[in-house]
C-alpha cells in the first residue's frame, strides 16, 4: 500500500474514532486516539466490528477496515447500547 | 440476525404511521410508493398490517430531517449516516428519520429511498442489525434493483411476531456460505487474474494477497448485471470479461459496463436459435479458444476471428473423457482448464485431454 500523509492519518484515526463511538458505544473524553498505538478497549471495540462484518479480526485499522468504515450506512449502532 | 432479552416490540399488530413531510428531491407520489411498498414487505410475511394516516400522532412518524434534529442523533451532512429509526415504543419509539442532505431516488442512483426505507422500518418494527450481507439488516447501504427480504429478515420479524397469517408461508433468498458443502456455483471467471465464483446475486472473491473470502453483492461491482448468471469467461487479450444470462450477454472492462449490452448470443457468436441459454464459459488464454458448454454438447469460438469454429458442437463426453455429461462452470488458471460440475471440480489438461485432479469447487476457499 502507499504511504499516506500525516493528514490523512489523522482523518483516517477521526473517522475510526468517531464510527466506534456512534456504532460500537466507545467512550470518549474529547481526546483523539493515540495514532500509534491503539488503547486496548479501542481495539476491542475493533474486534467487534470486524467480526460483525466478517473482516479478518486483528483489532487493528487495516485498508478493510477503513473502506467499510467509509461507505454509507443506516445510523443505528450494531451493538445494543 | 440478533435479539436480545429486551428486545422491544409492538404489543398491538395493527399499527398507524404518517409521513410528515417530504424530501424536494423526489415528486410526493414516490415518496408515498416508496414507503408503502416498504411496509408491505414486512407485512406481507408477519401478522403485522400499517395503516397510513394523514394527520395527528401515529405509530411511526416518518419525516426528512438535516443535521441536529433534537434526537440526540445528529445526522452528518451529504453520505455517512443516511438514516435511523428508533425501535417501538411511545413518542420517538418507532419513527424513522431519512437525511434530507442525502439526494434520494427511485432508481439504481445514491441512495434509493425504497431501500432505505424498507431498512428502517425493520428498525422500527424492533429489529436490530444483521451480519448477514444479504439481509436488508445489514447495516451498509448496498444498492439491488429488486429488493427483497432475505430469510434472514424473515426469520427476524417472525421471531418477534409470530408467523404470517398466509397459509403458505413466505419465504426469501439465503445468503450462500462460502464453505457449503452443497453450494454450486452458477458460474466462475479469473477477473483480472483474481478468481470470481458467482451465485445468484452474490459474488465470492479469492484473492492471494488476502486470507478472507469477499462475499458481496454483484452489483457492487456491475449494478447492471442480472443476478443468477448463468455463465462468464475473461478474454484477457482484450481485458473482457463477458457474462451471460438466457441469450444475451454482458461485457465489461475492470468495473465499467461496455457500451451496448446486452447484446443477443445469436449474432454475436452465432449460436443456433436452439440453443436458450449457456452453461459455462471459459477461454483457453494460449490459443484464443473460447469453450462454450451448453447441456451435453460444447462450441469452440475462435475469439480473432470472431467465428465459430467449424465441425461444433461436439459431445462434451467425447473430447472431456470422466467430467461426465454437464458443466455447471469452467475456468482457466494456471494453464489448465478447471471444469466444475456440481460441487465436483476436474482439472483439466487440454493438451493431453486429460483430467489431472478432482476436489470440491470451494477448496478454494481453504475450507
Amino acid at each position: 500500500f502507499p504511504a499516506t500523509t500525516s493528514g490523512a492519518q489523522e482523518q483516517d484515526t477521526e473517522l475510526v474514532q468517531k464510527y466506534l463511538e456512534n456504532y460500537y458505544n466507545l467512550k470518549s473524553d474529547g481526546k483523539q486516539i493515540p495514532r500509534q498505538r491503539n488503547s486496548s478497549l479501542v481495539a476491542e471495540k475493533l474486534k467487534q466490528m470486524q467480526a460483525f462484518f466478517g473482516l479478518k479480526v486483528t483489532g487493528k485499522v487495516d485498508a478493510d477496515t477503513l473502506a467499510l468504515m467509509r461507505q454509507p450506512r443506516c445510523g443505528v449502532p450494531d451493538v445494543a447500547p | 440476525y440478533a435479539l436480545g432479552e429486551r428486545t422491544l416490540r409492538w404489543e398491538h399488530t395493527h399499527l398507524t404511521y404518517r409521513i410528515e413531510n417530504y424530501t424536494p428531491d423526489l415528486s410526493r407520489a414516490d415518496v408515498d410508493s416508496a414507503i408503502d411498498r416498504a411496509f408491505q414487505l414486512w407485512s406481507n410475511v408477519s401478522p403485522l398490517t400499517f395503516t397510513r394516516v394523514l394527520e395527528g400522532q401515529a405509530d411511526i412518524m416518518i419525516s426528512f430531517v438535516r443535521g441536529d434534529h433534537y434526537d440526540n442523533s445528529p445526522f452528518d451532512g451529504p453520505d455517512g449516516i443516511l438514516a435511523h429509526a428508533f425501535p417501538p415504543g411511545p413518542n420517538l419509539g418507532g419513527d424513522a428519520h431519512f437525511d434530507e442532505d442525502e439526494s434520494w431516488t427511485k432508481d439504481y442512483r445514491n441512495y434509493n429511498l425504497y431501500r432505505v426505507a424498507a431498512h428502517e422500518l425493520g428498525h422500527s418494527l424492533g429489529l436490530s442489525h444483521s451480519t448477514d450481507i444479504g439481509a436488508l439488516m445489514y447495516p451498509n447501504y448496498m444498492y439491488e434493483d429488486h429488493v427483497q427480504l432475505s430469510q434472514d429478515d424473515i426469520n427476524a420479524i417472525q421471531a418477534i411476531y409470530g408467523p404470517s397469517p398466509n397459509p403458505v408461508q413466505p419465504t426469501g433468498p439465503q445468503t450462500p456460505q462460502v464453505c457449503d458443502s452443497n453450494l454450486v456455483f452458477d458460474a466462475i471467471s479469473t477477473v483480472r487474474g483474481e478468481l470470481m465464483f458467482f451465485k445468484d446475486r452474490f459474488y465470492m472473491r479469492q484473492n492471494p494477497f488476502y486470507p478472507e473470502v469477499e462475499l458481496n453483492f454483484i452489483s457492487t461491482f456491475w449494478p447492471e448485471l442480472p443476478s443468477g448468471l448463468q455463465a462468464a469467461y475473461e478474454f484477457s487479450e482484450r481485458d473482457e470479461i463477458r457474462f451471460f444470462k438466457g441469450n444475451q450477454y454482458w461485457a465489461v472492462q475492470g468495473q465499467e459496463m461496455l457500451y451496448g449490452y446486452p447484446k443477443d448470443i445469436y449474432q454475436s457468436f452465432g449460436f443456433p436459435q436452439t440453443v436458450k441459454n449457456i452453461d459455462a464459459a471459459v477461454s483457453d488464454e494460449e490459443t484464443g479458444k473460447t469453450y462454450f458448454f451448453v447441456a451435453n454438447k460444447y462450441w469452440r469460438y475462435d475469439e480473432y476471428k470472431r467465428s465459430m469454429d467449424a465441425g461444433y458442437p461436439r459431445a462434451i463426453a467425447a473430447d472431456f473423457p470422466g467430467i461426465g455429461h454437464k458443466v455447471d462452470a469452467a475456468f482457466q488458471k494456471h494453464g489448465f482448464l478447471y471444469i466444475v460440475h456440481g460441487t465436483t471440480q476436474y482439472q483439466f489438461d487440454l493438451r493431453t485431454q486429460r483430467i489431472l485432479s478432482i476436489d470440491r469447487v470451494n477448496s478454494w476457499f481453504h475450507c
